[in-house]
């Protein structure tokens, strides 16, 4: 007879939550929660992955977790672990499959979340990483007002269409009293395989400008990478290797 | 004294109305809303754009229309036009700033395009274009529910990651009973400035796969083209010259 009824969230002891956001969709902020957590998790750090984009999850497929299932105890819900250990919880994992529709309203969107956060065994954690849906809706909403959020990354790219709706989801932490820790420019450039030369195919670079907008450091600037998407959608993630995020996990 | 006490909706005489979706972000929506609107007009029929994305509008700045503000008359709202004489809603035209959050529930967001719907004198339109927000919550769903729609045309882009997430949009068409017209494929290749050879920076096209699952035709595939990121950013996609969409307004 188990006479501890404790709820996961009396066991769990994680000592940051990082949410990943931008507002704007497409911009890679699944990339950046993945590769922020793969270099933490190098580092010998106690990692796990949140994934609130209840309607838009990408985490368990860039892990090549497509088809696990987490497993259930009287405590509460275990998270699927990656092959370096990175805990994942997501609504792609408990989907029958991969690209089932989830038609929810903003409720139960926020009440998802909250379910991932209170009921998963996360256990012992440095840092767990929240993966943020597009928009300044319910779901931000939910992880800022119901979780111990220690601060957000700001992912952009050079856009200045995407910057504009960037700048509402700094607004928007801002409002919410949610520190930016950093900021994060993904598809700076694209470098040519024959010659080496850089092209700005989306504009140049707004790293400066936007680390000064949201009064925070420019963490890393990633370029487009074909490697990169052929990775993630091999589920490999796990593999790629640079030193983009070193400084990220600092 | 205005004995007629019609309401908009009553006035409104809107031929079709087709919604832009692709449940994924940043693949191109209000890119493809955009540029299909632009091809009707240009075929002199009566366009108009509704902006559903009620957290991330794009469609006043590709226009060049920030800061102009819609009208108001006693039945209803006027939508502003754009150089080529395309009706614009948007929540952008009505913020004070358009980088300002609408930090907003899903009621809210619903209640928005209801409006934008129910309150705007769009008049006579032989189209009306929804552009939807990444995800299938409250803004695909209300749009779904409470507006006649015609069909959806399905954005997507190569990488399988953003596919896995389009394929959910389509499940949702496909649950609503809303037909799919016809699927597009963005950011296909890069074409190398100086050899003119063709990159596939996001993968192989999936262009027959994904129509084959849709049941619909592949309208066009529309190369990463630096040319149009600018004119996004610089409010002039009205000048962007290319035959892609001479086929999709057919
Ligand atoms: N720098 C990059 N180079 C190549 N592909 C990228 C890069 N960043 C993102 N991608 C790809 O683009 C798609 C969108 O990225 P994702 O992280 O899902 O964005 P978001 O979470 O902001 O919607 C994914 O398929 C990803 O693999
Ligand atoms: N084929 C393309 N070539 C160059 N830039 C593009 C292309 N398609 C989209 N973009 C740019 O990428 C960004 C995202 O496009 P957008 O239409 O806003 O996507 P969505 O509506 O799906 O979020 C915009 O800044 C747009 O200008």
């Amino acid at each position: 007879v188990n006479f501890i009824e404790a709820k996961p969230n009396e066991v769990n002891d994680i000592g940051y939550v990082v949410a990943v956001m931008s507002g704007k969709g497409g911009v890679g902020k699944s990339l950046v929660a993945a590769l922020l957590s793969i270099a933490l998790a190098r580092q010998g750090k106690g990692v796990g992955i949140l994934d609130a984009d209840i309607t838009g999850p990408s985490i368990p497929k860039m892990f090549g977790l497509t088809g696990a299932r987490p497993s259930g105890s009287d405590t509460g819900i275990l998270p699927v672990l990656s092959r370096m250990g990175i805990g994942v919880m997501s609504i792609n994992l408990v989907l029958e499959h991969e690209d089932d529709a989830v038609i929810w309203r903003g409720p139960l969107i926020g009440k998802a979340i909250q379910q991932f956060w209170e009921d998963v065994l996360w256990g012992q954690l440095d840092c767990l990483i929240v993966d943020l849906p597009p928009g300044t809706a319910d779901a931000p909403l939910t992880v800022m007002q119901s979780i111990p959020v220690s601060g957000v990354v700001i992912v952009f790219t050079p856009q200045e269409l995407a910057a504009m709706v960037v700048r509402k989801a700094m607004k928007m932490a801002k409002q919410m009293n949610v520190p930016i820790l950093g900021v994060v420019e993904n598809m700076s450039y694209f470098t040519l395989p024959d010659t080496g030369k850089r092209l700005e195919l989306f504009g140049e670079s707004k790293g400066d400008e936007m680390a000064k907008i949201a009064g925070a450091s420019l963490l890393a600037q990633i370029p487009i990478d074909p490697e990169l998407a052929r990775l993630c959608d091999r589920g490999e993630i796990e593999r790629y290797s640079s030193d983009v995020f070193d400084s990220l996990a600092q």
